[in-house]
């Protein structure tokens, strides 16, 4: 489903160079329950933004359903995104002047699904992850946990194959982000592919596979009993 | 040092009405280093901000220092935070496009340090949070929990009477959010008083005191044997 190829990020040149990440290899089939931990600036989001089609290598070949998407124009990579891929930022980046329930109709707006369905189904999204009670909230209304919801309730509302999910407890008592894993757990017996970035160790016992980034580099990637 | 008495705070009216905060009350003698913890959407930033002076209660007084905040003009109220306060926002809010080492300064310019420290003081609080070497680079350039640090640096830069930090560690992998705490407790032997918010349990175990907030009230509040 997902294929990376010897992937590079570098920034910056001479003293500024910084290699995000390096030789990266990384190969994800449908279903699977991925959890990426690692150091703090070690090259979790950097990888996680190449995977979801938001950033292009400085080397090497990503692979989605098959199709290397450097060939891709704009617009069918901005396409080939928003049916396929649920991103959840760790920065959330919800628009600030928009309702709670106006932002988790966005993925479904550009997906071309009938306006009747819309607010239905981004209602169906906010009560999924407990915030029916916060619909018409902007998110300067919101606390950091609930503005964190309402982006996985946007990554989640087009039904798409894969969910990247970069910090999506980080801000969530161990109580709300223990729905939150269940709920991705559901989601995968659904059908859906789900990886996150997590550094609590907690957090990633949810997952069957583990792939540990240290340096720009994938350090260790295996199986692990899910919990 | 801070006495909040009675605090409540409330956003709308009639249907939208939420009751952010009710009747809370806390004392915090200097010295003292404290946890806060809680589900989301318990109230924990809106305390923290009320205790920041960052916003002002509903009802109730709170005084620190022994005076009472509401009575000073917006001048005096942004001076008292200013040289008594340091705090690290949930959402880190550095300044776009500015770079690490100038955003750390800027507490510093504010209250009027000598412009041949900014720039000795400010790398020296990157470096105690581990940045010395990301001191040019823009938020955008940084990863999650590197900005956080640059939060974190810029609260501690002005040497505030008490440092308020809401989830400094939301963002960091293990091994640094143990050197971000070990700091936190240098700060405190050096005379700090230091509030955090935190939702991870082994987090809070580094503080001598444990605050427990749920539906906008203090549901716990004492002791605990520090780590
Ligand atoms: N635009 C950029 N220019 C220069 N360096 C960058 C840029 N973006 C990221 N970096 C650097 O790349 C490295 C990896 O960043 P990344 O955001 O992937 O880390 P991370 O593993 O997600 O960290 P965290 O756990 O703190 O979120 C960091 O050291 C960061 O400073
Ligand atoms: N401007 C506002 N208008 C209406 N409701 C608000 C506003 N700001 C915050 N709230 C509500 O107040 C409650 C408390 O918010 P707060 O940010 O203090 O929670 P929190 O404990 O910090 O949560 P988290 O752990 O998720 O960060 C939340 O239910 C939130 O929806
Ligand atoms: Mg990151
Ligand atoms: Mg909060």
């Amino acid at each position: 489903l997902l294929d990376a190829s010897h992937l590079w990020k570098v920034y910056g040149e001479g003293d500024a160079r910084v290699e995000a990440l390096r030789d990266v290899c990384l190969s994800v089939e449908a279903g699977e329950f991925v959890a990426i931990m690692g150091p703090s600036g070690s090259g979790k989001s950097t990888l996680m933004n190449l995977l979801g089609c938001l950033d292009k290598p400085t080397r090497g070949t990503y692979r989605v359903e098959g199709e290397d998407v450097s060939r891709l124009s704009a617009t069918d990579l901005a396409h080939r995104r928003n049916r396929t891929l649920g991103f959840v930022f760790q920065a959330f980046n919800l628009l600030p002047r928009t309702s709670a329930l106006a932002n988790v109709q966005l993925p479904m707006l550009y997906a071309g699904v009938p306006s009747k369905e819309l607010e239905r189904r981004a209602r169906a999204a906010l009560e999924r992850v407990g915030l029916g009670d916060r619909l018409s909230h902007l998110p300067s209304e919101l606390s950091g946990g609930q503005q964190q919801r309402v982006a996985i309730a946007r990554a989640i509302v087009n039904r798409p194959k894969v969910i990247l999910a970069d910090e999506p407890t980080g801000n969530l008592d161990s109580k709300t982000s223990a729905q939150i894993l269940e709920l991705f757990q559901q989601l995968r017996d659904e059908g859906l592919t789900i990886l996150y970035v997590t550094h609590e160790p907690d957090v990633a016992e949810y997952a069957s596979r583990l792939v540990v980034v240290k340096d720009g580099r994938i350090a260790q990637d295996g199986p692990q009993t899910p919990k």
